[in-house]
């Protein structure tokens, strides 16, 4: 089993949209996937038309409920879901008064091996206590990357965060691989940023980039991935060949 | 003098563009304006080709160091900045541990009455302590808000967070208003956002919409505002057009 942070503090850059979309492609390759909603917005439960109900993640980590009780299926073959809501935000504050915080999720993931084959966890938009539980408890990173300036920013933040992580919680964290996102061919600011991403993290970048397309954005609205909502579009497409990159790479 | 907060807990939904733009369209209408970098990304500080330096906002907020001596010029007549870097990091971590923070912006910023007459607060994409600082020191939010689904949906939770920062902190705090961006007239998504929007805010959404224009998107990696980078574009236009309404809304 292998256990997948997608992570980005940059906000807006596709994470969730590669956490639901990547899940369901590995999916409809025969693999058990199981997505974590690490992110108290709840993007990735309501974008698989679900709601937190209880007990979610927030029992999880905070109330130490089972996980398998609050895993839910999706309707989706091969795709559960471990939902989250708002009350998610309760467990950043409770972890700043803790103790070793940091290792919860990794813990109540523990025993999952026999029943995914892969589990995504969707982080928030910030290094806070969520994020780092989602870095300790991964064996890589997938860092989705918007091809902007702003987006290129943040990268050595990032990379730092990891290092740091790696360094004092979990030795065999790695950045699994840099996925450049909502990337258009028309503009030289894509064109720029993708020269500069594969310049300097190299075969690290997955070959596969992810064009931007309006389907991947209206999916959502429908609850479903986009291989359900539209599978003959470019962003089905990407995410497909996405998920045959990702395999060939871990396997 | 109007602080505006600029928030919206959705990532990448146009807040560091909209107070980097919206600042710098105000000042060419002659309004001294104060741009506050919240976000301990610091893009609005590298949008506009600035370092941190120190003193910075964590000196402001920490050290209780003289706001004046953080404030630099921006070299965009009428336009200053108080800049941040990563280590703004640590005041979310103070201010868990101490009691009265969230009127310590508020605090920092009072007494520039007579040197600014608008200062607007970008926030970074989270409801912790630097959004809630913001909150309390701003007379009204502005609301950048990307017509897509997941944007959509953050939206009742940000009005909530609202609703209870008035409640129990700043009585003053109103929606100042909504803006559309990233708005793609040729998509039905874009359309049907609006029409939902409109109907349930009315008034409070602005008539101007920020279009979806790649030049806002290049801007900052030359580090100066889209008036300054390419006047004639839409998003220089959509910007200016936003600084009237906006004016004609506070007279
Ligand atoms: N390749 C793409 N083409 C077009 N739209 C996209 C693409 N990827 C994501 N989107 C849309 O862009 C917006 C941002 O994507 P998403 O919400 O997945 O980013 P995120 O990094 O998870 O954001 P947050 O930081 O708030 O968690 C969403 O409205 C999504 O539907
Ligand atoms: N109207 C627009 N047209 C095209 N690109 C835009 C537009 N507005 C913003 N962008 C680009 O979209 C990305 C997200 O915008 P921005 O960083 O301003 O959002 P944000 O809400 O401040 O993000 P965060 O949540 O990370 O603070 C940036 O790369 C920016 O340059
Ligand atoms: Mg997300
Ligand atoms: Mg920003």
């Amino acid at each position: 089993m292998s256990v997948v942070a997608i992570a980005n503090q940059k906000g807006g850059v596709g994470k969730t949209t590669t956490a639901i979309n990547l899940g369901a492609a590995l999916a409809a390759l025969e693999h058990r996937v199981l997505l974590v909603d690490c992110d108290p917005q709840g993007n990735a439960t309501r974008g698989l038309g679900q709601q937190a109900g209880s007990p979610n993640l927030y029992h999880v980590l905070s109330d130490g409920v089972a996980v398998g009780e609050a895993i839910r299926s999706t309707g989706f073959p091969n795709l559960d879901l471990l939902p989250c809501d708002r009350d998610l935000v309760g467990v950043e504050v409770e972890f700043a008064r803790q103790e070793g915080w940091q290792t919860r999720l990794q813990q109540s993931l523990a025993g999952l091996d026999q029943e995914y084959s892969t589990i995504l966890l969707d982080c928030p938009p910030s290094l806070g206590h969520l994020t780092v539980n989602g870095l300790v408890a991964a064996d890589a990173v997938l860092v989705p990357l918007q091809c902007e300036y702003f987006a290129l920013e943040g990268l050595s933040e990032l990379v730092a965060t990891i290092d740091r992580v790696r360094a004092a919680l979990n030795r065999k964290l790695e950045i699994g691989g840099i996925v450049l996102t909502m990337f258009d061919d028309r503009t030289n600011l894509s064109r720029d940023v993708e020269e500069e991403v594969r310049r300097h993290f190299g075969p690290r970048v997955y070959r596969t980039t992810v064009p931007r397309n309006i389907r991947l954005a209206e999916a959502p609205s429908h609850g479903c991935p986009v291989l359900e909502y539209d599978i003959k579009c470019r962003g089905a497409e990407a995410y497909l060949g996405l998920a045959r990159e990702y395999l060939g790479r871990v396997a």
